[in-house]
């Protein structure tokens, strides 16, 4: 594994998006893995349709019948990734761009899809897995606790107690061997992490934090997808 | 000690949003920074008073943050004007309800020596 990754340095990453008062950060999540998927698979990189995640799933747990993906009420990727698999694909941001709000009928056009899902797994709670996925397969959606973002400005956040009660979904896009921390005066390695809370948000829109201890619950829940090409 | 770890981190110099040992009593000064920077508009007096006292909550939280995670730096952000609470409403979203599928495929072991 190379010491240092970022699939921003290899075009797999599309710019950092907003989700507005919107509990649709796990739709966020969901495009960004497909996207950098999407890219491996066609060599383009496409922004996809959050907002069809948001109007159109519905996918539930198999085994609560009524938990089920509800737009910005909240969701989970890998029950988006299912959905997408089911449905045949998301389009394209622009052919069905996001509201922010999930009062809208969904209008998923199926002559306009624009990534398929070929399939999807979850990484086990291992972090040189998750590094080697991420390297292999593209950028992961993984769910974090969040607590410590509500007051993040930069730096890598490293904190001595965090809840590991899942609560946000990001992606991680990639990861560097070193970040000084001077509170134990040695250098830590640390995740990278796109935001979807825009680009004024953290470190232009994106989140550092540190890797080996599942800081946050960040190991807890990962997961790679494979694109199909549809070109 | 406190205050030496957290002078190790944070950037005095235009602030930069950060917290320092003087943001809480400058909080009214902040907070109109804060408004300007964010578009931040109240419809009435009595929810400006409101949520000038959550950011006041939100800055002491955010001292508590800096301390708890000294290698980061934490202060005033767009949501310095929500109790946890609502932050957690408006912009998280994982649906905790939902768990992966017990038959979730789980991706294969890859080699990461060389």
């Amino acid at each position: 594994l190379p010491m240092d990754f970022d699939w921003r340095d290899h075009g797999a990453v599309t710019p950092v998006k907003n989700q507005g008062s919107c509990g649709s950060c796990w739709s966020f999540s969901t495009t960004g893995a497909l996207e950098g998927a999407n890219f491996l698979a066609t060599g383009d990189l496409v922004s996809l349709s959050e907002q069809q995640l948001v109007d159109c799933d519905h996918e539930c747990d198999p085994e609560e019948k009524d938990s089920c993906d509800s737009g910005c009420s909240g969701g989970l990727m890998n029950s988006a990734f299912e959905y997408t698999l089911k449905s045949g694909g998301l389009m394209r941001e622009e052919d069905y761009p996001y509201t922010g709000t999930d009062r809208g009928a969904c209008k998923f056009d199926k002559n306009k899809i624009a990534a398929k899902v070929a399939n999807f797994s979850v990484v086990s709670l291992d972090e040189d897995q998750i590094a080697a996925n991420l390297v292999k397969n593209g950028p992961l959606a993984v769910a974090i606790n969040a607590v410590f973002m509500q007051t993040y400005i930069g730096g890598v956040s490293c904190p001595f107690i965090c809840s590991k009660r899942l609560d946000h979904g990001v992606l991680l896009v990639g990861y560097g061997a070193a970040s000084y921390a001077p509170i134990r005066l040695k250098e830590k390695p640390y995740w990278i992490i796109k935001n979807s809370w825009g680009e004024n948000w953290g470190e232009n829109g994106y989140y550092k934090i540190c890797r080996g201890h599942n800081v946050c619950g960040v190991d807890s829940m990962v997961s790679t997808v494979a694109a199909v090409s549809t070109s | 000690n406190d205050d030496l770890l957290i002078r190790q981190v944070v950037d005095h110099g235009d602030g930069g949003g950060a917290v320092d040992e003087n943001s809480l009593v400058n909080a009214d000064h902040h907070f109109t920074i804060f408004k300007r920077k964010f578009g931040k508009v109240y419809a009435t007096q009595e929810e400006h008073d409101y949520r000038f006292s959550v950011f006041k909550a939100n800055l002491r939280r955010a001292r508590r943050h800096q301390k708890l995670d000294p290698a980061a730096v934490h202060g005033v952000t767009q949501f310095s004007d929500l109790t946890p609470r609502e932050f957690r409403r408006q912009f998280l979203g994982l649906n905790r309800r939902l768990r992966l599928p017990s038959d979730a495929h789980k991706a294969p072991i890859l080699p990461t020596n060389d």
